[in-house]
């Protein structure tokens, strides 16, 4: 999960949720909220796992589309790091 | 309680085994028991507390860990184990519901997926059973129970994260809870299943908006939990039907539970709102259960009461 991030989106018309579906179905990206597709709403919480090599591209796709997005999670590996490798030296 | 077990931080599920040996060692309150087995044959344990009596005591099923990736839901479950344990005998409403109620936890139904997520993938959801000659794996055991199966919000795809099995139970995890539940519903009042994010406590249906049939009191028991969270954390939970607050799902267990008669059926999802997801760090631990602990034991009392 090296250099993936997670982003915050409510897109704000039917135009944008398709896009969003499109975006998401190809380039098979994680859903975390909500799990399905078709449950992409105007107006509501999508957060998505994007991996890194695919960041800029997603990023740059909803820029073009007018999509305005947050990063939730900077680096999904530096906190999956926090919780597992310190549990590791700790049992060690 | 045995000492020396840290509860604010994530234990493999090989601690979690010796955890619950312990506990059950060191506790005339508690006893371990069989469930089932596992995909990739390991046991599944759940825990009884249940206080020496001569009257007939109803039941409270507890369990967490369904999606293998929501790690604070098993940390939840075992932070509510100690702190029955160590409250029981100073804790009035501890005392008084334990008199009339046994509690049954499961603090990981999904363990090969626990596993898989400490060994191989931090983000793995689904168990571990292999489909399409072993070229997928997994089946969201949300998505497996026997309510509206593959009605809704479900994918037949065994790649998806919501794939929802080859038919209703066709998991032995799912199997496993539903044959306990099935044989003991008689006696049960409330279930419990506990996820990772989005402070919510979700109620009957998933399947469907048609309300349960005793929506208003359901209701009314959740907004009493979200109350008291609120009250003393400050805590913003939302209640109401997953149908209509969050999205539609259908084999989910909570409402498989309500189906076969358990009057009181609740999700919870805990209380990251997406600042971490699914990887909650481990400082977030002890806020996030003790709230919760406040939660579950005001939905408990109630029961208790009524």
């Amino acid at each position: 999960y090296d250099g993936d991030q997670v982003l915050h989106i409510v897109p704000e018309t039917f135009q944008q949720v398709q896009h969003l579906q499109h975006l998401c179905s190809t380039l098979m990206l994680d859903l975390w909220k909500p799990q399905l597709l078709e449950d992409i709403r105007a107006g509501e919480d999508l957060h998505i796992r994007v991996p890194a090599p695919l960041v800029q591209e997603v990023k740059d796709s909803l820029d073009q589309h007018m999509i305005s997005y947050k990063v939730l999670i900077n680096d999904v590996q530096e906190l999956v790091d926090e919780s597992t490798l310190k549990e590791r030296s700790q049992r060690q | 309680v045995p000492e020396g077990y840290n509860y604010t931080k994530y234990h493999p599920m090989e601690e979690i085994y010796e955890w619950m040996t312990q506990i059950e060692k060191n506790s005339e309150l508690v006893t371990q028991h069989h469930l089932g087995d596992t995909v990739e044959n390991r046991t599944i344990y759940y825990l009884q507390i249940s206080q020496p009596s001569n009257k007939p005591k109803k039941i409270i099923w507890m369990d967490c860990g369904i999606h293998a990736r929501e790690w604070i839901a098993p940390a939840f479950c075992q932070w509510f184990v100690k702190e029955i344990l160590q409250n029981y005998e100073s804790d009035a409403t501890i005392r008084r519901f334990l008199q009339n109620l046994d509690l049954y936890v499961l603090p990981v139904i999904n363990i090969d997926g626990y596993i898989y997520s400490w060994e191989a993938e931090r983000l793995w959801r689904k168990n571990r059973a292999p489909y399409m000659n072993g070229t997928c794996y997994g089946t969201d055991l949300n998505r497996n129970f026997n309510s509206s199966w593959g009605s809704i919000g479900v994918s037949f795809n065994c790649t998806s994260e919501v794939f929802c099995g080859s038919g209703p139970e066709s998991e032995p995890e799912t199997r496993a809870v539903a044959q306990l539940i099935e044989q003991k519903k008689s006696d049960i009042l409330c279930y419990l299943t506990v996820h990772s994010y989005g402070q919510y406590i979700l109620t009957p249906y998933g399947s469907t908006t048609t309300p349960p049939s005793n929506n208003e009191e359901l209701m009314q028991v959740a907004q009493k939990a979200a109350a008291a969270l609120m009250g003393k954390y400050g805590t913003s939970y939302k209640v109401g039907s997953t149908s209509s607050i969050l999205y539609n799902n259908s084999g989910s267990s909570r409402d498989w539970a309500h189906m076969i008669g358990i009057p009181f059926s609740y999700t919870f999802e805990l209380r990251d709102k997406g600042t971490y997801g699914f990887v909650l760090p481990p400082d977030q631990i002890q806020p996030t259960c003790e709230e919760t602990m406040l939660a579950v034991t005001t939905i408990i009392d109630y029961v208790d009461q009524k």
